[in-house]
């Protein structure tokens, strides 16, 4: 994955059978950001494979007050990249899964 | 210790840890 200076990485080991998952975000290199970070902290949320997208995360962060809304592109980006890795990792376990 | 909660309007939980220092980069 392109590297966004926002590093987002499971926050609970996936077993590949539930929808929603633990991810951690936090800012690796804020000179890539257009705007001003809040804080220098790790986020930790849960995210919907089945029901939500990266946009819906990274608006309610904008909204949060975490990051600027110029940033938006770059956490949602980072966050889909995640979990494509995610859901690719899963389409491979599957069959062992069943 | 030094977690943050910040619940957004829709619901969701945002839990805000300090990052270990080895996890960042050295610029």
């Amino acid at each position: 994955a392109e590297d966004t200076g926002v590093r987002v990485e499971l926050a609970e080991e996936d077993h590949g059978r539930k929808s929603t998952i633990a991810l951690r975000l936090w800012v690796e290199d804020p000179k890539k950001l257009k705007g001003k970070p809040k804080d220098n902290g790790a986020i930790e949320f849960t995210f919907d494979l089945e029901k939500e997208t990266p946009d819906d995360v990274a608006q309610e962060m904008i909204e949060s007050g975490f990051f600027h809304e110029s940033d938006m592109k770059i956490v949602s980006k980072s966050i889909r990249d995640r979990v494509a890795l995610i859901q690719w990792r899963r389409e491979r376990i599957r069959p062992a899964l069943q | 210790s030094s977690l943050t909660q910040v619940v957004h309007s829709a619901g969701r939980r945002f839990i805000v840890s300090p990052v270990p220092e080895s996890r960042l980069r050295e610029s």
